[in-house]
């Protein structure tokens, strides 16, 4: 069964599933260690690498695969990883395991247009206020729920090893409770990449991250590495509802499988000749199905009029395009100038429109009555198509008045 | 008893050729 249509056929929001959208994708990371090889960590030598593929390969509570980075000197250098989603997702959770301590300055930043503009989540730091220019644990209200918050949460030195960093993107937003009508929440999980920037380290003084291995040669007591085992995000691939799975397009583009008769790559749009309503999110109680337009078979095109959609009370908007059949209107359900409609056949039939047909001489005019097909007659004239003369009346030779009255 | 339709040869098209129909 197809979990966006109920056993009826009616059609129901559905979603894809809960998955860490990070497993087995690729990060960028502006610093790894291994190049060139040190005591400790060889790019080249499997057995010592610590590439950033170890982020988000298949862990297991045996065998901790970490990435890290090279080792840092004095002064503290921003370490940038950036996992590209390839496709909008709703973001519930970003949570890093460490290897290494955790640091004392971290920022998690999303992109929504595939990595050109990022906007921050959520800033860690003992010293918010110092480095991010956020007090710490700020609440957030209604009027600031896309308002990325500092904590000094997750901050600790302690475990130097195993440390987490999570952050949940709902937590503590009032609207989350009422997720399907809030569109600045809607907002705020959605993302296409997602950046972790490491700012500091536990300094110097302490053991956070500090490079005992002397790879330098002498090094001073100043250096740090960061290492993390696991990149998670969690969230579902978006699809406004409209799809229970995303899958692969012919050129490899995750995508949703859309249905409710929509497309694109996330549901955003009513698929051609479906717009009878204009495109919404699928919420709880409304699958919000785009609708067909009604052509009467006439038509294949039809845009949508939020005109005549809201004098419709909310119900129908579309508006038929190039009415075919000789037939006209927005739902092409009368017949267009100089036919009429044959009340023998349905509105549907190609042939529900005929030719008035007028006669060139006996009629006034070529358009006749669209229900009746009565033509117009000039005087004296009779017939449907004005092609005789009436009773009373005889045939003359004038074209401009063919009929007078009989003496 | 209904009236014959035209006949379109008894019309006179002398200074009416623009309305003659295509025969």
């Amino acid at each position: 069964p197809d979990p966006c249509y109920d056993e009826k056929g009616v059609p129901r929001r559905c979603i894809p599933e809960f998955v860490n959208a990070a497993f087995g994708k690729e990060v960028q990371a502006s610093s790894t260690c291994g190049k060139p090889a040190t005591r400790h960590c060889d790019a080249s030598d499997p057995r010592k690498a610590h590439p950033a593929s170890y982020l988000t390969d298949l862990n297991t509570a045996a065998n901790m695969t970490c990435w890290r980075s090279e080792t840092l000197h004095q002064s503290p250098q921003n370490v940038t990883l950036t996992l590209s989603l390839a496709k909008k997702f709703e973001v519930i959770y970003v949570s890093l395991q460490f290897c290494s301590p955790r640091p004392e300055s971290a920022a998690v930043f999303k992109s929504m247009d595939y990595g050109k503009t990022w906007v921050p989540y959520q800033y860690y730091s003992s010293q918010c206020r110092k480095i991010y220019g956020k007090p710490n644990k700020a609440t957030v209200t209604k009027q600031n729920e896309q308002e990325a918050l500092c904590t000094d949460g997750h901050t600790d030195l302690y475990p130097l090893t195993g440390g987490l960093i999570a952050f949940s993107t709902l937590d503590g937003r009032p609207s989350a409770q009422d997720f399907d009508n809030s569109p600045v929440l809607q907002d705020w999980v959605t993302a296409t990449d997602i950046r972790v920037i490491f700012s500091r380290p536990h300094l110097f003084r302490e053991l956070g991250g500090r490079d005992h291995e002397d790879e330098d040669g002498g090094a001073s007591s100043s250096s740090y590495y960061y290492a993390v085992g696991e990149f998670q995000v969690g969230g579902r691939c978006k699809c406004h509802g409209h799809a229970s799975r995303c899958t692969k397009d012919k050129e490899g583009k995750l995508v949703c499988d859309c249905k409710h008769n929509t497309e694109g790559p996330e549901c955003d749009r009513c698929k051609p000749f479906h717009y009878d309503r204009p495109w919404q999110r699928a919420t709880a109680r409304e699958a919000n199905e785009c609708l067909a337009c009604n052509c009467n078979l006439h038509a294949r095109r039809c845009r949508f009029n939020m005109e005549l959609y809201k004098l419709s009370g909310r119900k129908s908007g579309g508006v038929c395009l190039n009415c075919r059949h000789n037939t006209a209107g927005r739902h092409c359900h009368y017949c267009k100038e100089g036919f009429y409609r044959d009340m023998s056949k349905s509105i549907t039939d190609r042939k529900a429109c005929k030719a008035c047909d007028c006669h060139p001489v006996g009629a006034a005019g070529k358009t006749c009555n669209q229900t009746t097909g009565q033509c117009p007659c000039k005087d004296g004239v009779t017939g449907l198509t004005c092609n005789r003369c009436a009773k009373g009346y005889q045939q003359s030779r004038s074209p401009v008045a063919p009929c007078i009255i009989t003496l | 008893d209904v009236m014959p339709t035209f006949d379109m040869t008894l019309f006179d098209w002398t200074d009416y050729e623009d309305l003659r129909p295509d025969m």
